[in-house]
């Protein structure tokens, strides 16, 4: 564990503690995909398929658990919680995303690591992860204004990615067989997905006025 | 050592 990966994970952490908060303080779901909601908790359940048969350490299997419930208690509430489902704008969040599905299982079906059940779908959630992003920014470039909250909960999403490429940089450096290229290549896709996003929110924040991404 | 193939990442 380095201090890069570790300010990572604790800026996910974040994200999904200031989406919760959001859905909870508001009691609605407006500016957020629930379709972006449901890849996530696909990307956490392919990816942690081996949480009961790997023990890394408490923090990895902790996290591992936190990350599940939380994303299938968000998908829950946007689908099934009364006052949240109202809130729901199934007519902006319109992105094919079982398209995304299909795509990232394929490719990981090309490659992947090592042909075994848990490679090919550990390989799957991260093209996956990479990708999974896309209805919440085509969904906030369609609603126009983007709440504080929101724009906070996709900003720390982003930036967990980002504090990742620094781990693996000096994981790099430091481990002299450390070699994650699939997680790599991938996590710096990923997070060039978020470079207008990461734009709009700066000048917002430089100029203190309401985020808005151009349609 | 060998790769390490076990994901020690989140």
């Amino acid at each position: 564990m380095n201090i890069f990966r570790l300010a990572g994970d604790m800026t996910h952490l974040l994200s999904i503690l200031v989406l919760l908060l959001k859905i909870y303080a508001t009691k609605s779901c407006s500016g957020v995909s629930r379709k972006t909601q449901e890849l996530y908790a696909i990307v956490f359940l392919a990816r942690y398929l081996d949480l009961f048969t790997d023990f890394i350490s408490v923090y990895n299997t902790f996290m591992k658990i936190v990350f599940i419930a939380s994303s299938l208690a968000i998908v829950w509430c946007i689908r099934v919680h009364p006052m949240v489902k109202r809130s729901y704008d199934k007519d902006l969040d319109t992105f094919r995303h079982y398209l995304l599905v299909a795509a990232s299982f394929l490719l990981a079906l090309f490659l992947h690591e090592k042909f075994t059940f848990l490679e090919i779908f550990w390989a799957f959630s991260i093209y996956l992860e990479a990708v999974a992003i896309l209805p919440q920014l085509v969904l906030l470039q369609r609603s126009g204004n983007v709440d504080n909250l929101t724009g906070q909960y996709v900003f720390f999403l982003g930036a967990y990615r980002g504090l990742y490429i620094l781990n693996w940089i000096y994981r790099y450096l430091t481990e002299p067989r450390f070699t994650r290229w699939i997680a790599c290549v991938s996590g710096v896709v990923q997070t060039a997905l978020y470079a207008d996003f990461f734009y709009y929110y700066f000048i917002s924040w430089k100029n203190n006025s309401k985020l808005k991404l151009p349609a | 050592g060998p790769l390490s193939s076990t994901k020690d990442e989140l």
